[in-house]
C-alpha cells in the first residue's frame, strides 16, 4: 500500500522534528542554515519526497513524506501555496494517465492522502497566510490542521486557541478532513466524535529521550521547569494524531482521497 | 524625563504581554481578533503610542510605549519596516524643529530611546524579514533584539539559537545597542560585559501569577509539566533586560540616542 503524507508550514514550526518523532527514524534531517538561507534567496517552495517502509502489525506500507521547505519563509509570500497545490494536482494527473492506459499494470499511487498544515502557536488566531493557503489546499486534499509546538501554550490558552481556529475555519469555509460519523459501528462513531472534538491536534515533537522528574525515560522536551512529554495525552495530541494517521483512519484517508478529491479532479478534467 | 521604548515584532510574539509584565499595569491590551484581522485587510502597520508615568526610586519617568501592530503580519510583508523607520525619523524631525525655535521652551522629547525587536523562537535563525527590518531600523535607533517566548526553547537550544542570531547579526552588519565598555568604572564595565554576553535577551512574559510546585506564588506560565517563571534568571533574561532598560542603562540609552542617532540624523539634514 502506498500512503503519502504531506507536511506544510513555515520553517521552524517543527515539521522535521514531528516526522522524525512520528517514525522514530532519521528520514528527514533539518537543513543547515546556509542551505536554508540560500533557498530563501531563490525564493522557491521546494517539494521534497522522502520514502520509507512502515511495518505496522501485519501489513507493509510504502510511506512517502512530502516536505515543502520554503513555504511562508519569505518577506513576500504571495501565492507560496501555489507550488503545493500544483504538486497535489500533478499527482492526480499522473494517476489519471495511468488509469487511462489500455493495459493497466500495477498502479503507482503517489497521490497525497493527508496534508498536515502546521499552525504556529502564536496564541491569537490563524494568519492571513494560513487562511489563504488552507482554503486553497483544502479543496484538493484531506487537510488536517495541527497546532505545532503545543508546549508553548498553557492548557487554557491551548483550549481557547483551538476554539478560535475552528471558528475561523468554519467562517472561512476551509475544508478540513473529518472522520466519518455515519458509520454503523457505534463505537467507531463515538471514537470519531472525540477525534473531531480534539481538532486541531496539538503536537509536541522531540528527537531526544529525556528523564522526567519522577524518573521515567520518555520522548520529550526538557526544560528547567519540567519535561513536556510527547506521548502524554495531557501534554499533547501526538498519540491521537498518530493513531488516526497510521492505524485507525489510514484506509479512510486513502478512500476519501480516491472517492472525493481525485474524483473531483478527474471529473473536472473530463469537462475540459 | 521622557523615555520611549518601541516594541516591534509579528503579531503573537508576546509584545503586549511583555509590556504588561514589565510594568505590571494594563497599559496595552491585546487587540481582539476582529480588530486585528480588519487591520490586516487594510494592510497597514500602525504606530500606537501608550503613555504612563513610572516612579522608580526618586525620579519620575514619563514612559511612552510605542507598539506597531501589523508589522510582519501579511502575506506580502515587503517594506513593512518602512512605517517604523519613518516614525523614528519623524520624532527626530519634531525634535530638530523644536531645537531650532528662537525661544526654546521645555523641549518635548518623543524620540525613541530603545527599540525592542521580538524574534520568533523558531529555533533555526533570523528570518529574511528580521534581517531586513533590523538592518534598516538599527541604523536609526538603539536596537535591542530579544528572543520572544523563550519558554519554547530548552536550555541548549536557547544557547545555540542565541549564538546563531548573534552570528547573523555580525555577518549582516546589523547595528544593535551595546552598553559602553570604555568607562572608568571597572565594576560597571564587568556588568556590561555580562550583559553583552547574554544578548539577545530571552524573555518570558505573563499576565498572571501562578503557584509553583514548591508552593511559591510567582509571575509565570503554568504548564501541565511545570511553571516557567518570568523572574527566575535560570528561566529567562527578563530581569536582566528590565534592569538595563529601567535602571542601569536608561540614561545611556537616552544619551546614545541624542549623541549618536539623533546627531547623525541632524547632520544629514543639514547637508540637504
Ligand atoms: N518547543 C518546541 N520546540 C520544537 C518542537 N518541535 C521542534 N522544535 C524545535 O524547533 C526547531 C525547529 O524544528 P524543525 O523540526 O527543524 O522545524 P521545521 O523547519 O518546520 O522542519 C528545532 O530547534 C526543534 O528542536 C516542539 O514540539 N516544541
Ligand atoms: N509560551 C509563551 N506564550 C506567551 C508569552 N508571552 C505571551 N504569550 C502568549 O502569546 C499570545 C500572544 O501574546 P501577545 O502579548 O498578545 O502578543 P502580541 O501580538 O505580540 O502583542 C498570548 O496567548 C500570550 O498569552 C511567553 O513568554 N511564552
Amino acid at each position: 500500500t502506498d500512503f503519502s503524507i504531506m507536511v506544510v508550514g513555515e520553517s521552524g514550526t517543527g515539521k522535521t522534528t514531528y516526522v522524525n518523532t512520528l517514525f522514530a527514524s532519521e528520514m528527514l534531517t533539518p537543513m543547515d542554515d546556509v542551505t536554508r538561507r540560500k533557498k530563501q534567496l531563490d525564493k522557491t517552495v521546494d517539494v521534497n519526497i522522502h520514502k520509507a517502509e512502515l511495518e505496522e502489525k501485519n501489513f507493509r506500507v510504502k510511506l512517502n513524506i512530502i516536505d515543502t521547505p520554503g513555504f511562508g519563509d519569505y518577506v513576500d509570500n504571495n501565492e507560496c501555496w501555489a507550488p503545493i497545490f500544483d504538486f497535489i494536482e500533478n499527482q492526480y494527473e499522473q494517476y489519471l494517465i495511468q488509469e487511462q492506459q489500455p493495459v493497466r499494470k500495477g498502479l503507482i499511487d503517489m497521490r497525497v492522502h493527508a496534508c498536515l498544515y502546521f499552525i504556529r502557536p502564536n496564541g491569537h488566531s490563524l494568519k492571513p497566510l494560513d487562511i489563504r493557503a488552507m482554503k486553497t489546499i483544502g479543496e484538493r486534499v484531506n487537510l488536517i490542521p495541527v497546532i505545532a509546538k503545543a508546549d508553548t501554550l498553557s492548557p487554557n490558552a491551548l483550549k481557547a486557541f483551538k476554539k478560535r481556529i475552528m471558528d475561523v475555519i468554519q467562517a472561512q469555509n476551509i475544508q478540513i478532513y473529518s472522520p466519518p460519523l455515519d458509520g454503523e459501528d457505534d463505537r467507531a462513531t463515538a471514537k470519531n466524535r472525540s477525534i473531531i472534538a480534539s481538532m486541531p491536534f496539538s503536537i509536541i515533537g522531540s528527537e531526544t529521550e529525556v528523564a522526567t522528574p519522577d524518573g521515567r525515560k520518555v520522548r520529550g522536551r526538557k526544560y528547567n521547569w519540567g519535561v513536556a512529554e510527547v506521548e502524554n495525552e495531557n501534554h499533547s495530541d501526538f498519540i491521537k494524531l498518530r493513531e488516526l494517521l497510521i492505524r485507525t483512519h489510514m484506509l479512510d484517508l486513502i478512500n476519501t482521497t480516491q472517492e472525493i478529491h481525485y474524483d473531483f479532479y478527474r471529473t473536472s478534467q473530463m469537462k475540459t
